[in-house]
């Protein structure tokens, strides 16, 4: 029994502001770092292909299942966020290691030859970012200190 | 009738939280992995 | 008083250094010497030497800041992602600056100096918005605000190594979320009515809600944030009173759905505890977005299926347990003296012309639509029928169909439901049916009061209004409150209420059939 009552001048005034800024509503990159790669561009793809995330999407088993070139695509290309995360925890699940000085991933290609306290020397496969790429390095010593 | 509030794209029967990858109010998809900010090791700021 | 002379090229010289230095990556290699050597360039300008010459550099900049987006405006709305991008290059850095110069403010053991530098802060950018809001009117822009806040939240709530020990990383990471929350109602939608859907990103952003409702302990952020939810429930509740909803208001509208479905599901005794306040500032023609919190209880709550043959309601452990309401709702049984001869009247049934006055301190105009005070009808249901079940309670006995009936507490109920017009009488059974919730003595209490006020009522207005309350709340999509759906079925299957020989229940073929569904799902 309440029906519709009028707005009173102030929330005409409140609506006045409200509508214009309607039309430039915040998005949520707003509230996102930037990005140097991948920004949100929200793109109408045909309804057939799959709109919303595949379930579990956000978990290490998922990235796990990814394949090694994903999971680097991911982490040189979605820097800081959780998906980056989500694929360096992956990469190390399948034994690659995080060279910090060389900023990429190795992974022993057969048992070192020597092993100490500071390093170990072996042939180990790395991935290239710069050439975007696996490739074979022998007689390569990993010092501990860099990694991460 | 309201909403069918199901239709909003929020996971109401999910075990976990929703707040964590909560994509606002004006968005009908959760946060994915790569929309989240993340504190990860400094190293890994490769670019 | 104006700036002193050369201040405004001295921030802007500076802030510029500051962009240049954040964004080639100098910072990232050593922070700390980075930031050490720019306060000292802060120094050389004279920027720190007074709290007054600070302040107003603080002020500089943010005004810098958001030229830049006024500056850019056209671009950042036909090319979002680059125009986007050169505002936030400001903004950005100019946050790193002042996380930086929180954090390291005063010596490291000293949160005080810290949050006093913050709240300074976001003062300035309050007062910035406010007066940008004032002179442009319509072409406010609230993007380099919403930046500005988000990001400096999000900086400062980075785990901090410099702070070393926990406890000050906790207590400053607190009232960090206090600061925030106190600067978000000083902006709240009312104040200004542009920065709204900001507003209202800002206060459900992922991390804010996970710090204000999960990290603070002891659940102490719980009243700010309800607080910024009856801010938001008191913006919109003049434009939903009205069914056709404008689209702007729509798209808010549905933002609040969104975050409170987000609350029900991961903080549902968040909106347990603080429902009362709520149901104040909900309009009441907002029967899904009332049933949504009115649907919340407790995580570790199991609800029997209110459609169980024969359910013994008074049989739930928890059906005598008071539910914990937040809200300091005796406060609005106000004047004074009302107050006084309601406590006589409860407990003398004293003056007996307490109940012709009754209405009178109810009604506060005669314009249709809003003749009542609904914040006194909520507080004085709740209030009489909190002192129905102590009373019943220190006689050891139950609510039930006998001891709730012959008080003073139902003869003031009974007295609402005969003496008011249509209108005050729908308000007060909303007052009644906000309380069927979850297992527990309100909403125990008060489903026997509907259905006495039912079995009890000396015209079929009455019933057919009651009625009308139920259904209006039971037709709208999910979720449906527990104690509504008992109190229905109960209504429709017990024959001593006679539902169905009631004309009303017959007055459409939709209706009969919608009732007969739901009787069919009951048997």
């Amino acid at each position: 029994p309440l029906g519709p009552s009028p707005l009173q001048k102030e929330h005409q005034l409140q609506f006045q502001m409200m509508e214009a800024a309607f039309y430039h509503l915040p998005t949520p990159s707003d509230c996102e770092r930037l990005r140097t790669y991948q920004q949100r561009q929200p793109v109408q793809t045909p309804q057939h292909y799959p709109q919303n995330q595949l379930p579990h999407s956000d978990t290490v088993e998922f990235f796990q299942r990814l394949s090694p070139e994903t999971l680097f695509f991911v982490f040189y290309y979605m820097e800081g966020t959780k998906a980056q995360y989500l694929a360096a925890k992956a990469l190390k699940k399948q034994s690659w290691r995080f060279h910090t000085k060389y900023m990429m991933w190795f992974q022993r290609h057969e048992e070192p030859k020597i092993i100490n306290e500071e390093y170990e020397q072996g042939t180990y496969i790395y991935f290239d970012y710069e050439k975007w790429g696996q490739r074979k390095k022998e007689g390569f010593t990993f010092e501990y200190k860099y990694l991460e | 009738m309201g909403q069918d509030l199901t239709t909003l794209g929020l996971n109401l029967n999910s075990p976990e939280n929703l707040y964590p990858a909560f994509g606002g109010p004006f968005s009908d998809q959760p946060c994915r992995p790569q929309d989240i900010d993340f504190h990860v090791p400094p190293e890994y700021m490769v670019n | 008083m104006e700036d002193p002379p050369g201040l405004i090229s001295k921030t802007e010289y500076l802030l510029k250094d500051w962009v240049n230095i954040y964004h080639n990556q100098v910072l990232n290699r050593d922070p700390m010497k980075v930031f050490g050597m720019f306060v000292g360039k802060m120094n050389i300008c004279g920027i720190l030497k007074t709290d007054d010459l600070i302040t107003r550099f603080f002020r500089q900049a943010t005004q810098l800041c958001i030229d830049v987006v006024y500056t850019n405006i056209n671009e950042v709305n036909t090319m979002p992602t680059m125009g986007k991008s050169k505002c936030f290059q400001w903004i950005d850095a100019f946050v790193r600056l002042i996380a930086l110069l929180v954090k390291h403010s005063g010596d490291n053991g000293n949160a005080t100096t810290k949050i006093n530098l913050l709240n300074k802060v976001l003062g300035i950018v309050v007062g910035v918005l406010q007066q940008d809001q004032e002179v442009r009117g319509v072409a406010f822009q609230q993007l380099g605000y919403h930046r500005l806040f988000i990001m400096l939240f999000l900086e400062l709530s980075n785990p901090e190594p410099v702070l070393e020990n926990i406890s000050l990383h906790e207590g400053l990471s607190q009232q960090t979320v206090t600061a925030f929350c106190h600067t978000y109602h000083l902006i709240r939608p009312c104040m200004a009515p542009g920065f709204c859907y900001s507003w209202l990103e800002l206060i459900s952003h992922r991390v804010f809600i996970g710090r204000v409702l999960a990290m603070i302990p002891q659940q102490k952020g719980w009243t700010m944030y309800s607080q910024l939810l009856m801010d938001l429930f008191k913006y919109l509740a003049p434009f939903l009173r009205n069914a056709e909803l404008a689209k702007p208001v729509t798209l808010l509208y549905k933002g609040t759905l969104r975050v409170l479905l987000v609350l029900l599901h991961d903080f549902p005794e968040f909106l347990c505890d603080h429902h009362f306040g709520f149901c104040d500032a909900i309009p009441p023609n907002c029967i899904q977005m009332r049933n949504i919190i009115l649907s919340a209880f407790p995580r570790n709550m199991r609800l029997p299926d209110p459609f169980t043959p024969n359910l013994k309601v008074d049989m739930l452990s928890e059906i005598s347990t008071a539910p914990r309401i937040f809200t300091n709702y005796v406060s609005n049984i106000q004047p004074a003296t009302f107050k006084k001869d309601l406590d006589s009247y409860l407990k003398a049934r004293a003056p007996v012309t307490f109940l012709s006055e009754l209405r009178g301190h109810l009604q506060v105009s005669n314009e249709p639509g809003s003749r009542y005070n609904i914040p006194l009808m909520n507080a004085l249901v709740l209030y009489v029928g909190n002192q129905a079940i102590t009373l019943i309670r220190s006689k050891n006995l139950v609510p039930n169909m006998t001891t709730i009936v012959h008080s003073a507490h139902m003869d003031i109920f009974q007295n609402l439901a005969v003496d008011l017009d249509n209108e005050g009488r729908y308000l007060f059974l909303n007052a009644v049916a906000n309380q069927l919730r979850y297992p527990n003595s309100h909403t125990h209490y008060f489903s026997c009061v509907l259905l006495y006020l039912f079995v009890e009522a000396n015209s079929e207005a009455i019933q057919e209004q009651i009625t009308r309350v139920l259904l209006e709340r039971l037709i709208v999509n999910r979720p449906h409150p527990w104690g509504l759906l008992i109190t229905f079925i109960e209504l429709i299957k017990n024959p001593v209420y006679k539902f169905w020989d009631h004309d009303f229940v017959h007055c459409a073929p939709e209706i009969e059939k919608l009732f007969e569904s739901v009787a069919r799902s009951c048997m």
